[in-house]
């Protein structure tokens, strides 16, 4: 069977499919300064997964708040300059008008996914701590 | 503050794959 490590380079899902591949690529994230970038992409695929279980509003809405206040409010943050300004105003309207929607963040996460797959995951494949792994 | 961390890594961790 192909190692795990061989289906990494395979494509990027294929590589956040797979835990000790997130691992490896957040030690390398972390390196380079932006995990972030990772965190944010799987808050995103959490609070759309909140959705199918019947979770309360009053969470959802809490957890879209934090999602918004850590990763995009600060237009600093690696992940806010990642993302567009149209998408940024988009969720923050959201949140101000209390309009929380299972799919609220997932144009920014396209956004910082299409980021990765052209910048930090073929950077990775090239580095150190990929190649010293395989 | 603590809980609204609390509240996003497990959202974190919710999203992630599970041991295979």
């Amino acid at each position: 069977p192909t190692p795990p490590y061989l289906k990494w380079a395979e494509s990027l899902h294929s590589l956040l499919d797979d835990q000790d591949g997130i691992h490896l690529f957040r030690t390398f994230l972390k390196q380079e300064d932006c995990a972030d970038l990772l965190d944010f992409w799987f808050a995103c695929s959490g609070f759309r997964k909140l959705e199918a279980n019947e979770c309360n509003e009053e969470k959802k809405l809490k957890l879209a708040k934090a999602i918004y206040k850590k990763y995009i409010l600060d237009n600093n943050g690696i992940v806010s300059r990642q993302i567009k300004p149209a998408t940024k105003s988009f969720i923050k309207d959201c949140v101000m008008k209390l309009h929380i929607d299972p799919a609220m963040f997932d144009q920014a996460q396209t956004e910082i996914q299409t980021m990765m797959e052209e910048n930090t995951y073929p950077v990775f494949l090239k580095s150190d701590i990929y190649l010293e792994y395989t | 503050i603590d809980s609204e961390d609390d509240l996003l890594q497990e959202c974190i961790t919710s999203a992630m794959p599970k041991k295979k």
